[in-house]
């Protein structure tokens, strides 16, 4: 990518990228994509100046469609595909491009080069978003599960890669795919199946959180995940909208055609064709539209859905029907940049009604709309994107999802010139916030080998932030509310801190263990999954909430509520922490002891966290508890919900 | 009764260290072959995919009511249909 890792401040150079420290062990960590496969040849996955691939290593390269053994190198250093649950449930099999790892698809290929692409410099898309382009953590291998086709990825191919992943000795898994929520069951559930044995090998999965919008509708919601919500970088794509009357109006948009003069502007309503309603036409719906009534004209569009693809659409159904260009209006997704294929821009619903109360009120109102341009810094960031899924987690709400927020806004990164003729596409979606943190958790076991997935992410969710660069509170797009722990979890990640977060909390396997049981799970059960002899008596907790996490949530408080959680001393062997806490509102609460000293590394010391309402507030209430000393701020999420 | 299977997954839990792949293969077709009246060819035309590495189960064609049969085998965690996910 070529803005997001300089905006989360690390170095532009490939060697040096969180600065002050030396992750050149990078090259000995494995990141494993289950996605759509790759494009190789894409100058992101060069191999230059790699050294041989890591010992032990059991991945292979798979040959098949356009893709043979030597096409892997020292970068790519594994590749393989699945098909057989995607071939038992698919008619148009015909329509499988690659049957091999090789992406036809460039979502596999554009989160691979955001996590993990090597440096490449003078990148650009059209011109815009210029740049050095580079992944997280450049030097690190890439092993590719290829199980995503056109049409989605099914649970048979997506057990299938994490079985090989874990065989195979992946370091970090990357999923940018998930359920529809509702999700199911965490043991009826592929990616919660597959990754709960990944955790258990020592694996970190880092997954995306969905691009559902709303409360509740946050996936992958997993203990043993680390699950990504999307929010923007300071940049944007804009499109100037000159008006008759003088009035400049700034859209969103990727489409760089000019309009040589102004023309009219009208509400695609009134270029109703045939059988459609007038209110259809305001949609632009296909074939809605008058070639007479739509001709040399700049048509406003109003929107209804989520996906990238119809709001280009609308612009080719504008195109066909004669129109000069497009105004979209998307309240939702304004900030999300379209390549429309005329001039076209997005806008909010308060701009969109300014401009259609000018053109209701003008004898003949004209505009002209401008190619678009990349702007930096001209608004706050980082925002929480409309799109990306919010919590709470609705299958264990003592359980706080997403986890954390990372770019997924605009997002530069490597293509498949298979799908469409390019080799660089800006996409949105927290499939592009997730190779974020994949990335970061790379660079993290470049330098701590020996963390545990959950120590990993503890790091990273301890050292977020909930301030934008101004200071300020984050956003959340559009309405530009105060957001909150279920919109970003911890916040937004701050890879310059991630690797001294001075304290975790970490979690063994035997912890995931407690806490199925304390989510019903019965002996039987446990014991099966384990394959081992556990037996729920012998667990150290009882409610969900009592999980190690690094985040806390009490769904149902009733009067008074304690949790317990267990810190371990990754920083210096003598330090002394104090606890900070910022109460939901309505709620005290006390830690116990609210003093710590520690005296060696690796210590470990738990300590209460109680919480008393005090004033029942309405719905989910959030706060903060920081662990400080003089150099370490170790912050937790806290939410509580009165009942 | 095959025009109105589906695909499900079986999952059976954790993988012994001692596991021998082929096995666990066996063992799956022979689980198959349980629920198709002992015959080891339909139930490896029903079988498509063993999970042997990093867990144990495996995928196959199955009716609803085979499904549910082979939910209540013994060492099967869930029997779960094969869910279509979307890119994010």
């Amino acid at each position: 990518t070529t803005h997001s890792w300089d905006f989360m401040g690390l170095s532009s150079e490939e060697t040096m990228e969180i600065p002050g420290f030396s992750t050149k062990n990078q090259v000995n960590v494995i990141i494993g994509f289950i996605d759509t496969g790759i494009w190789p040849e894409s100058p992101s996955f060069s191999d230059v100046d790699m050294p041989p691939v890591p010992a032990g290593w059991k991945g292979e390269c798979q040959s098949g469609e356009a893709f043979n053994v030597s096409t892997c190198n020292r970068k790519v250093i594994g590749a393989r595909y699945y098909l057989s649950g995607y071939e038992a449930e698919e008619d148009s099999l015909e329509m499988v491009s690659y049957r091999s790892p090789r992406d036809s698809n460039g979502h596999g290929s554009h989160t691979a080069s955001t996590a993990a692409g090597r440096y490449v410099a003078d990148m650009n898309y059209k011109g815009l978003a210029a740049g050095g382009a580079r992944g997280g953590s450049p030097m690190s291998r890439i092993a590719v599960y290829k199980t995503c086709w056109d049409s989605g990825c099914y649970d048979v191919d997506l057990l299938a890669a994490f079985d090989d992943a874990i065989r195979d000795g992946v370091h970090v898994l990357s999923l940018s795919l998930g359920p529809e929520a509702p999700q199911g069951e965490y043991f009826t559930d592929a990616i919660s199946v597959g990754s709960f044995h990944a955790a258990s090998h020592g694996v970190v999965v880092v997954s995306s959180a969905g691009n559902e919008g709303q409360q509740g509708s946050a996936t992958n919601l997993a203990p043993w995940l680390l699950t990504v919500a999307a929010s923007s970088t300071d940049r944007d794509f804009t499109s100037d909208i000159m008006l008759g009357n003088g009035a400049k109006i700034v859209g969103e948009s990727l489409s760089l055609m000019d309009m040589e003069t102004s023309t009219r502007i009208i509400s695609a309503s009134e270029a109703f064709a045939g059988y459609f309603t007038p209110y259809q036409s305001s949609f632009c719906l296909e074939s809605s539209l008058n070639r007479t009534k739509a001709r040399g004209r700049v048509l406003i569009c109003r929107h209804a859905e989520s996906s990238t693809e119809s709001k280009l659409q609308k612009s080719v159904v504008v195109k066909e029907a004669g129109g000069a260009g497009m105004i979209l209006v998307d309240e939702a997704d304004k900030d999300v940049a379209i390549p429309f294929v005329i001039p076209a821009a997005m806008v909010g619903r308060r701009t969109g009604n300014l401009i259609l109360s000018y053109v209701n009120r003008t004898r003949k109102p004209t505009s002209r709309i401008f190619s678009a341009k990349t702007v930096i810094g001209s608004r706050q960031a980082p925002r929480i994107a409309s799109f990306s899924s919010k919590g709470p987690n609705g299958l264990t709400p003592q359980i706080l999802k997403p986890d954390v927020t990372a770019p997924g806004l605009n997002i530069l990164a490597a293509w498949s010139p298979a799908a469409s003729k390019k080799d660089f596409n800006i996409l949105s979606g927290t499939s592009m916030a997730a190779p974020h943190i994949t990335g970061i958790v790379a660079l993290i076991k470049s330098v701590h080998p020996s963390w545990s997935p959950s120590a990993i992410k503890s790091a990273i969710m301890t050292t977020a932030t909930v301030r934008n660069k101004h200071r300020q509170p984050i956003t959340v797009d559009p309405e530009g509310r105060r957001g909150n722990a279920f919109d970003y979890g911890a916040g937004f990640v701050s890879p310059t801190r991630v690797l001294e977060p001075g304290l975790i909390y970490d979690a063994s396997p035997a912890d995931y263990k407690a806490f199925l049981c304390s989510i019903g799970y019965n002996e039987k059960s446990l014991r099966l999954i384990t394959r081992d002899n556990s037996t729920c008596q012998e667990q150290t907790f009882a409610a969900p909430s009592d999980l190690n996490y690094p985040s806390i949530a009490v769904p149902s408080l009733n009067n008074t509520y304690t949790v317990t959680r267990t810190l371990t001393n990754v920083g210096y062997a003598k330090n002394i922490y104090r606890a900070v806490v910022y109460p939901p509102r309505g709620i005290n609460v006390t830690v116990e002891p609210s003093r710590i000293v520690f005296d060696r590394y690796g210590q470990k010391i738990s300590f209460r966290v109680n919480f008393q309402v005090a004033a029942p507030p309405q719905g989910y209430a959030f706060g903060f508890l920081t662990w400080r000393n003089r150099k370490s701020r170790v912050t937790m999420p806290l939410v509580a919900q009165v009942t | 009764s095959i025009s109105s299977s589906k695909v499900y997954v079986v999952y059976m839990g954790s993988r012994d260290n001692g596991d021998d792949p082929d096995e666990i293969l066996k063992l799956n077709h022979l689980m198959l072959a349980s629920i198709h009246q002992g015959s080891i060819e339909k139930a490896q035309d029903s079988h498509l995919y063993s999970y042997v590495h990093g867990f144990r189960g495996f995928a196959a064609k199955l009716t609803h009511d085979q499904a549910s049969q082979m939910a209540k085998m013994p060492g099967v965690v869930s029997v779960f249909p094969n869910v279509k996910r979307k890119l994010h």
